[in-house]
């Protein structure tokens, strides 16, 4: 249980981020 | 208003303060009574011992900790959060539990960003359009007067020939 | 119900109870290690008794006796100094957002708002490639105007260059002397007819 409480935590931390940077390389090379 | 590591460590020395009040010399003896009445120098040394071996090794772990987690940063840091946020009284957000809903606030300063360059890229692209359109506009007009011109030009031509090939007809008889 | 602390898991990278756990763990074992050179003390201390009338077995039942009160003091206050901990210390308090999650205060945004922004950028990306081919029409009319406006200026030359060439022989205007010419000629026919007359 703990370790799915820290897995998700730190998914919750990191992803956005991550997800953030694909987002937006998505979004320049959309505009380009 | 005390930090949390100086709150940590206050927590500690009283936990130990009071585990050590708890087992005090009067019940350690109590305990081992016949060898203090045996012993009791060496059991008063023992003790003292016992207690300062306990303090040393708990505050060892604590030490241990916080190196290891890098706690003493992480809690400064921490301390750094709320007193940023204090301002803020009502309840904060908390994630939802569902990725993709948590997501949207994220993503979408980003979104915002690519919609207002969009925006400004189709005004640009509407207002050169405009102008375009203006100047096809005027061509076209353009167009039209040439060609009335050399339509004009045309009819006054053919009159001529017409006129040429009476001429001829009269020269020609 | 647990509290699974999954906020502060998030900014601690453990969860707080695990961490008290291991800290509790940790002064456990030290009780007990520390109680156990207690007694290794004074069995060897016992040994350079002599005729000592304590057997091991009651150092034993006396460690037993003081590890039971120290344990059961041990659990009680480290109850209490957990309970602070997890209060005061690991706890990401309510009114609190991560600097992670800065943008769902500075930007909250819906599930819904989202999807119409996202919409709204579709709609306007079709707008900018409309007005792309609008731009290209454009631009392909105005070279084709070009182009015709060029071929109609060089059939004006043409009709231009004509008349020069008309002026350029004498006859200032090339109808006025195309009239002239008929009217002439008309004399001239006139001429010849009456002198045929004449010569019958």
């Amino acid at each position: 249980f703990d370790e799915i409480i820290v897995d998700i935590a730190t998914k919750r931390k990191w992803y956005p981020r991550k997800i953030l940077e694909c987002v937006i390389r998505t979004l320049k090379a959309q505009l380009e | 208003t005390m930090s949390r590591v100086e709150l940590l460590d206050t927590m500690v020395d009283t936990f130990l303060e009071k585990l050590v009040a708890a087992g005090s010399y009067q019940r350690f003896t109590d305990c081992y009574k016949h060898f203090y009445q045996l012993q009791p120098e060496m059991t008063q040394r023992i003790y003292d011992k016992f207690v300062s071996q306990l303090q040393t090794s708990i505050r060892e772990e604590i030490s241990e900790i916080k190196e290891e987690g890098n706690l003493e940063a992480v809690l400064n840091s921490l301390d750094r959060i709320v007193e940023e946020g204090k301002e803020h009284q009502e309840p904060a957000w908390r994630p939802s539990g569902i990725p993709e809903k948590d997501l949207c606030s994220t993503v979408a300063p980003y979104l915002l960003q690519q919609r207002d360059a969009l925006r400004r890229h189709v005004q640009k692209q509407e207002a050169k359009n405009q102008e375009l359109a203006s100047a096809v506009l005027a061509g076209r007009r353009q167009v039209e007067e040439l060609q009335q011109q050399v339509q004009a030009r045309q009819q006054a031509w053919q009159a001529l020939h017409r006129e040429q090939r009476e001429l001829l007809s009269v020269l020609r008889a | 119900s647990v509290d699974p602390m999954a906020y502060e898991a998030q900014f601690f990278g453990f969860t707080p109870q695990t961490c008290l756990l291991r800290i509790y763990i940790a002064f456990q074992d030290y009780l007990f290690e520390v109680m156990q050179a207690v007694e290794q003390v004074i069995l060897k201390k016992m040994e350079g008794i002599p005729d000592c009338e304590i057997s091991p077995i009651q150092i034993r039942k006396c460690t037993e006796k003081f590890l039971c009160f120290m344990k059961g003091r041990f659990d009680n206050l480290f109850g209490k100094m957990e309970q602070l901990f997890l209060q005061l210390i690991l706890r990401i308090p309510a009114n609190i957002l991560l600097p992670e999650d800065k943008c769902q205060e500075t930007h909250p945004c819906t599930e819904e708002e989202f999807h119409l922004l996202r919409k709204e950028i579709e709609e306007l990306q079709e707008r900018y490639k409309t007005e792309l081919c609008t731009k290209q029409a454009l631009l392909a009319e105005l070279e084709e105007q070009r182009i015709v406006q060029a071929k109609l200026k060089e059939t004006l030359t043409l009709f231009d260059e004509l008349e020069n060439i008309g002026r350029a022989h004498g006859t200032s205007d090339f109808r006025e002397s195309l009239v002239s010419l008929v009217q002439n000629s008309r004399k001239l026919q006139n001429i010849r007819d009456t002198v045929e007359q004449e010569s019958k």
